[in-house]
């Protein structure tokens, strides 16, 4: 099943 | 100092109900060149940013950057006392405890001021690159809102494909299934209607419709939306609001494990 990503796998936290 | 007078108050008014069921708190930041603020909710799938820049002000004075925490669902409450076409203005001093707004009817006979409690608010900054998508997909506001209202009816997530056929929304439920296309379409004399698909390459990613639909909370600020997308990056929502700024809404896509 698909799943939900957090955003911060793709941004990097500054 | 910070000081900023916005004739149309009823932006503000649009701009905190566009994001306040998305984001409970967070920080505005004011600096000479503007207001700014970056979001997330609380799960970190999706974050909120909203540029606001000084020169959208009828006036704009800020002596030095400063964060001001914001609960927004308060400062709902209190924008929902300014009339619809009152004059808003801010105020705050420099490291304030609180957020003045003063409202002015636009014949001036009416003149009301709220303080609105500022927060401490420790907040996490993503660094979002500039960059080219490989589909920008501009269409009216309302026609947005009402595919993913449509969608959200029928089922949980959505399949949103870019091709030179067009954008393709899909999903699927317990009562079966949905498909909207809408094709690039510039015919109307009316830009507000047109509908561009500009295709670098095909593209189709999955996501959650109910944050697709919480984000048309913003569609009374914008005639058009934008969708911009690539392959396995979050998909951007953005709203123009008007000289002012804009309000963008970044979620994350699903990605089969």
């Amino acid at each position: 099943t698909p799943i939900q990503n957090d955003l911060c796998e793709f941004y990097a936290l500054l | 100092m910070f000081e900023a007078k916005i004739s149309q108050g009823s932006v503000l008014k649009k701009l905190v109900e566009a994001l306040k069921e998305l984001v409970t708190e967070g920080n505005i930041d004011v600096s000479p060149s503007g207001m700014s603020l970056q979001a997330m909710d609380s799960s970190h799938v999706c974050l909120v940013s909203l540029v606001l820049r000084d020169d959208g002000f009828d006036h704009f004075r800020c002596d030095r950057n400063m964060p001001m925490g914001i609960h927004f669902a308060n400062f709902s409450k209190i924008l929902k006392c300014a009339g619809n076409d009152d004059a808003i203005t801010l105020k705050a001093e420099d490291n304030a405890d609180q957020l003045t707004l003063m409202f002015e009817s636009s014949n001036q006979d009416r003149i009301s001021d709220f303080d609105l409690k500022l927060m401490s608010i420790e907040s996490e900054h993503l660094g979002i690159p500039d960059q080219d998508y490989s589909a920008e997909i501009k269409m009216p506001a309302s026609e947005y809102q009402r595919i993913v209202r449509d969608l959200t009816s029928i089922g949980d997530t959505v399949l949103i494909s870019a091709t030179k056929e067009g954008i393709k929304f899909s999903t699927s439920g317990d009562v079966g299934t949905a498909n909207v296309t809408l094709r690039h379409n510039t015919t109307s004399e009316k830009q507000e209607e047109h509908t561009i698909i500009d295709l670098k390459e095909p593209v189709a990613l999955t996501f959650a419709l109910r944050y697709l639909k919480n984000f048309s909370n913003a569609t009374a600020l914008a005639p058009q939306v934008k969708l911009s997308l690539t392959k396995d990056l979050p998909i951007v929502v953005e709203y123009q609001v008007g000289e002012l700024g804009n309000i963008r809404f970044y979620l994350a896509p699903k990605i089969d494990d």
